[in-house]
């Protein structure tokens, strides 16, 4: 099943 | 000092709940312009934005503070609020407590303990999407929900021609699409042709505030956080979703 990202990495 | 008059608790309550669904805790920043706040959720797959912009309110009159305040709290208090009832949200400084005032025939007066919050540093990035949709919201709620019977994610797609919500589960699956030209939808720019997996949960938390006649603007790009736009009673409110990556 799929991965939930998180907004981390979205806040370079 | 802080002091603001809103003409509709109920209104501003629509607000309190949707925000609380997603934060624990928030820190109002106040100032002369208004009110901001911005906060990730816990698992930092969720950013809550909110700017109110002093016109929201019939007085205003404030300097710079950080409010910290129990989001649970807020939202009791604020389920407690009548039709007709003024709100008057005020900072004192002495007790160090935020007033929650209903105004109607008489005062009913709740005091919060502030929390020791700093404001965050967490702002909503500058991130250019190739696709904007804006759509009714209640239309855009209730394909989230028709969504939920039969999956706890959702894919929205867009095109030049359509904006679309598909879930699929084990056995069934739900297809709701809104055409350029339907009266769901208030406009649709598309550059890029996208489709993005959100978790539901948390979108459906993101519009719960929503009734008919709000708008809700839509940014869409392929592996990025969906960002989602709308007001309530003057309200400006921002949503970041993280995507759910197949």
């Amino acid at each position: 099943k799929g991965k939930q990202l998180t907004l981390d990495a979205f806040f370079k | 000092m802080f002091r603001g008059v809103m003409e509709s608790a109920k209104e501003f309550k629509k607000v309190v709940d949707t925000v609380s669904t997603l934060l624990d805790e928030i820190c109002f920043e106040v100032d002369e312009e208004g009110i901001k706040a911005s906060a990730m959720d816990p698992s930092h797959v969720a950013l809550v934005s909110l700017e109110i912009p002093r016109l929201a309110f019939e007085e205003y009159e404030a300097d710079s503070h950080e409010i910290g305040i129990d989001l649970e709290a807020f939202k009791k208090v604020m389920n407690r609020a009548k039709s007709k009832d003024k709100l008057i949200l005020e900072l004192d400084e002495e007790k160090n407590k935020l007033n929650i005032i209903f105004e109607n025939t008489g005062k009913r007066k709740f005091s919060l303990a502030l929390l020791d919050l700093s404001a965050s540093s967490v702002k909503v990035p500058d991130i250019e999407y190739p696709n904007v949709i804006m759509i009714k919201g209640d239309a855009f709620k209730e394909a989230l929900k028709d969504a939920d019977l039969f999956s706890d994610y959702v894919i929205l797609k867009a095109d030049e021609d359509k904006f679309v919500v598909h879930a699929k589960g084990d056995l069934n699956d739900f297809n709701a699409e809104f055409e350029k030209d339907s009266s769901a939808i208030i406009s649709l720019e598309v550059k890029e042709e996208t489709k993005s997996a959100f978790n539901l949960d948390y979108l459906m938390d993101m519009v719960k505030g929503v009734s008919s006649g709000d708008i809700i603007k839509i940014y869409l790009g392929n592996d990025m956080p969906v960002k989602l736009e709308y007001s309530l009673a003057g309200v400006n409110l921002t949503f970041l979703l993280a995507p759910r990556i197949e």
